[in-house]
């Protein structure tokens, strides 16, 4: 027993102190700590040279769980609504993901529903342009259900491969928008059942707990099967998708690695749990 | 609520008499709770703590309020200074130049639509400058909101280098009537070394009076060394918060005025050209308390 090092109150504060600063939050770092005292106490931790991989362990079961985005689509057209606050990275996620079904020689179809921020669709006839999609838009201020619609039944009456719908930011405190983004689900649930068949919900790396709030908010309102954690090129480490996970169950399918088009991956979580780390 | 935790951690206090270190320490793992879920930087929060702390022992409690009151006076009154105490709003002369950084999709150039507004009202002729090539659109972006407020935008040639642009802009300005220059920047990582570079050297080139970091008021623990690389790398005058029209808290406030110094000067509060307002260190308190 002599000279082997004691797991002290130092040890503790320091991973509290890692785990807080990845923008984990204070409930799940907590958790996490008790779990892991709680394991030192039984005796099945005895140094600190264990405590990382065990809290690892624990993280790899809360966020690998999943079976990876499954990038295939199952019926045609597989229709992808993509939502968020403001700024996220949506758009720029549409062209890279119409990229990455490009290359895999789907036929791809943009749907321009965000008719409210300034060049919101100049900005993605340009991703279109860029990926080989084909877009769907209408004037500034048109109803942007009416766009989805459209969009929908071009990509049904055309064949495409896939529809990717494209929102404008907005706060999910925000009631009156919420109803705007139910309705543009309806819309198209209505013409295509089972559409939108992906809500894949952009969160900007950045940002700290209020992730969790809007992933709440925006999955009681249209819910979410996904998210796409954007900007993770940043110094953030994206702790917030850990407390997502845990508290609502939802998935990170996708990381955003950069403003280029092939700036998109599919969700490693043993990536992820490295860089958390580092 | 705040305030209910705290008064109830005091409970087991018998009496009233002056704030110790024993007496306090379970109101301050409150204070800190309060502050970490609201997105205070961890760090940021601890030295906080401790400054709550020095002031607050060794204070009579007075008949009138409980022990947690007066905890969370001092910690009110605290983070009312830490914040800048009283409100620093952007007070531009005539010829200023305002040049908009920050990170990825902050709220640039939406802000630089709402800062036209505000002061084309209150009498300038601001010239509006989308020195963004890189992101699709941005240039468009911008325009159509100069031609919504009436306001001019300097056309850029397809692709012109952001530097020469700036000095072309700030070259016609002097000649033609314009008093004041709003400048959009492309968002870019504090970690791009070149793309900071970039920020350089346009500052470099036109001297600008007020270099204002905008900021999303919902950005995490990372806020502190995003501010601290701005201000490192290129110096900034002020910061800008934007989207706090929504629930976040706002703890990034705090951590990136207790990085920098510097003042937030203005906040965003919506997405049209009028959701721009002061920033009031008291206001921003309370919303962090919760
Ligand atoms: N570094 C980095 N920047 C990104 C990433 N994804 C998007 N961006 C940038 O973030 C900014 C905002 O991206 P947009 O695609 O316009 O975001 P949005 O969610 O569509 O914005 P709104 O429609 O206005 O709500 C742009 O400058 C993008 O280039 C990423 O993964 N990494
Ligand atoms: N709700 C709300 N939205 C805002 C506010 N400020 C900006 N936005 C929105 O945030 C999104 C991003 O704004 P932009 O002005 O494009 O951001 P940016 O910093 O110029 O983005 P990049 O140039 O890509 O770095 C847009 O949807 C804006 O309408 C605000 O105060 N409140
Ligand atoms: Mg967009
Ligand atoms: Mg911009």
């Amino acid at each position: 027993v002599l000279g082997r090092p004691a797991i002290d109150e130092a040890i503790w504060e320091k991973i509290e102190e890692a785990l807080m600063l990845s923008d984990m939050g204070w409930e799940v770092t907590t958790k996490l700590l008790d779990g892991l005292k709680e394991r030192v106490a039984q005796g099945e931790l005895n140094d600190p040279s264990l405590l990382i991989p065990a809290l690892r362990e624990r993280l790899m079961a809360v966020m690998g769980d999943g079976k990876g985005f499954d990038l295939r689509p199952h019926s045609k057209p597989w229709v992808i609504m993509v939502i968020g606050i403001n700024g996220t990275g949506k758009t720029t996620t549409i062209g890279k993901l119409s990229h990455l079904y490009h290359r895999r020689g789907y036929r791809v179809l943009l749907a321009a529903s965000d008719t409210f921020r300034a060049a919101g669709t100049e900005q993605l006839s340009l991703w279109a342009e860029l990926s080989g999609a084909d877009l769907v838009k209408n004037i500034p201020g048109a109803d942007p259900a009416s766009v989805a619609y459209d969009a929908l039944e071009a990509a049904i009456g055309r064949g495409y491969d896939l529809l990717i719908v494209d929102t404008a930011g907005r706060l999910h405190t925000k009631v009156n928008l919420m109803e705007e983004l139910k309705k543009i689900k309806r819309v198209l649930g209505k013409r295509l059942p089972g559409s939108p068949h992906e809500v894949l919900l952009v969160l900007d790396a950045t940002t700290g707990q209020n992730a969790i709030s809007q992933a709440k908010l925006f999955d009681q309102g249209v819910g979410i099967t996904g998210l796409v954690l954007a900007k993770l090129d940043g110094t953030a480490k994206g702790g917030i998708v850990v407390a997502i996970k845990e508290k609502l169950g939802i998935p990170v399918q996708f990381v955003g690695t950069g403003e280029g088009i092939e700036d998109l991956e599919v969700f490693d979580p043993q990536e992820f749990l490295n860089a958390l780390f580092e | 609520e705040l305030r209910d935790r705290l008064n109830g951690a005091f409970k087991k206090i018998l009496g009233r008499g002056k704030l110790t270190e024993r007496n306090i320490s379970d109101s301050l793992r409150e204070v800190r709770k309060v502050l970490l879920e609201a997105d205070v930087n961890y760090k940021v929060a601890k030295e906080f703590i401790a400054r709550v702390e020095e002031e607050a022992i060794g204070r009579e409690v007075t008949q009138s309020i409980t022990p947690g009151q007066e905890v969370i006076k001092v910690v009110y009154d605290q983070l009312v200074e830490l914040l800048g105490g009283q409100p620093s709003p952007l007070r531009p002369t005539r010829g200023s130049k305002i040049m908009l950084v920050g990170l990825q999709g902050s709220g640039k150039t939406t802000t630089a639509g709402k800062l036209a507004k505000r002061f084309n009202s209150q009498g300038f002729k601001p010239l509006l400058v989308p020195a963004d090539p890189y992101r699709p659109a941005a240039v468009d972006q911008l325009r159509i909101l100069g031609e919504s407020l009436g306001v001019e935008v300097y056309s850029p040639t397809k692709g012109e280098d952001p530097v020469k642009l700036c000095q072309r802009a700030c070259n016609w300005v002097q000649s033609s009537g314009f008093d004041l220059l709003i400048l959009d920047t492309a968002g870019r990582l504090h970690i791009d070394e070149e793309m900071m570079e970039e920020l350089r050297q346009i500052k470099k080139a036109i001297a600008p009076e007020e270099i204002l970091l905008v900021a999303d008021a919902m950005t995490g623990q990372e806020a502190v060394r995003v501010a601290d690389e701005f201000e490192a790398k290129l110096g900034i005058d002020g910061i800008i918060l934007t989207k706090l029209d929504g629930d976040a808290q706002g703890g990034a406030a705090l951590s990136m005025r207790a990085a920098t110094g510097r003042p937030i000067r203005m906040v965003g509060v919506g997405e049209k050209p009028e959701d721009l307002e002061i920033f009031y260190p008291d206001r921003m308190a309370s919303r962090i308390l919760g």
